[in-house]
């Protein structure tokens, strides 16, 4: 016996789980696409342990970019986005990239342009709380980051940064310990 | 990161992921997320799978594509995720991240390292109201 349908996804992300249900369910029409659609926008909207969405997660210069993919099992078709910039809806914009175009990966500025075609708004992904994790991260000579091999330690300064001649040993890279947690993962 | 996987009552599986990436990137990093075998897969036939964590070591080992794989070969979905985020732990034995893993009749399975517990959410006929499962690592 099948336990179809089905919605799961990672973590305590129970509100797009249950918003992905409710689509699933709202007509006898197959809409698994539309369900995951608006299942993942749910996360963006609630800013999910600020890992997903705008205001999360700043880069090096306090930007914050997304990614996302859909995946559509029946046709082995697919879109995606990544390092978008200035557009809040990824998951949207990647579903646009799997009925609207023949290619599969679209990045940067260039998925941004993509996605302003189709009218998404641009508009500013950088939050109060993105800004002071980012200043709080300055703050603290630029700790944690994900340099090596260059000129200052990476360890305890923060950039730019020219190429070093002492390499580390590469052997030892597999036992680092992790930058990620709950909090702060792909 | 949410990594999510939808099967429909006529049996088509999508799946997804939508993120921001790693806190305190290097401008122009992209995680696993949106690399199809990385952060999530899925085909109909079989199944489909999603991954979260370290977006940096799990885009070299293509976890969802290898965990549908496994399903592909007659793996539970249980058995195929353990055997998925396996490749990785082998060589990464500090590796932070999850797998979810459903086959094509709905049956789930996870795994995880470099956490007490993973987290990961269901609803189904059983649970109509979402529920949260755990997986011990």
């Amino acid at each position: 016996s099948a336990n179809i349908p089905l919605v799961v996804n990672t973590w305590n992300f129970i509100n797009a789980t249950q918003k992905a249900w409710e689509i699933l369910n709202i007509s006898e029409n197959d809409n698994a696409l539309d369900a995951l659609t608006l299942g993942c926008k749910v996360c963006q909207d609630e800013q999910c342990d600020n890992t997903v969405g705008y205001g999360g997660s700043p880069d090096e210069n306090g930007e914050t970019t997304l990614d996302a993919l859909i995946f559509d099992g029946d046709t082995m078709d697919m879109g995606a986005v990544g390092g978008l910039r200035s557009v809040k809806n990824a998951i949207a914009v990647a579903r646009y990239v799997l009925e609207h175009s023949e290619h599969s990966f679209l990045v940067g500025n260039l998925a941004s342009a993509f996605a302003e075609k189709f009218g998404f708004p641009n508009e500013s992904l950088q939050t109060n709380f993105s800004l002071n994790l980012w200043e709080e991260w300055k703050a603290n000579n630029c700790q944690p980051n994900f340099w090596k091999n260059v000129f200052p330690d990476p360890k305890n300064h923060c950039g730019p940064y020219t190429e070093s001649n002492i390499l580390a040993d590469n052997t030892l890279t597999n036992t680092v310990p992790t930058k990620f947690n709950s909090r702060n993962h792909d | 990161t949410i990594g999510m996987i939808v099967i429909s009552q006529s049996g088509h599986i999508v799946a997804g992921t939508s993120t921001n990436g790693a806190t305190y990137k290097i401008p122009g990093r992209v995680g696993d997320s949106p690399i199809p075998g990385a952060g999530a897969y899925a085909d109909s036939n079989y199944g489909a799978a999603a991954a979260t964590g370290d977006g940096d070591i799990m885009m070299r080992f293509l976890p969802s594509f290898l965990a549908v794989e496994q399903l592909r070969l007659g793996a539970s979905p249980e058995k195929a995720a353990k055997i998925s985020l396996s490749r990785i732990i082998d060589k990464y034995p500090t590796f932070f991240g999850g797998i979810i893993v459903a086959d094509k009749k709905g049956n789930i399975g996870a795994y995880c390292n470099g956490m007490e517990q993973f987290p990961f959410s269901v609803a189904s006929a059983d649970y109509p109201n979402s529920v949260i499962k755990y997986v011990n690592c």
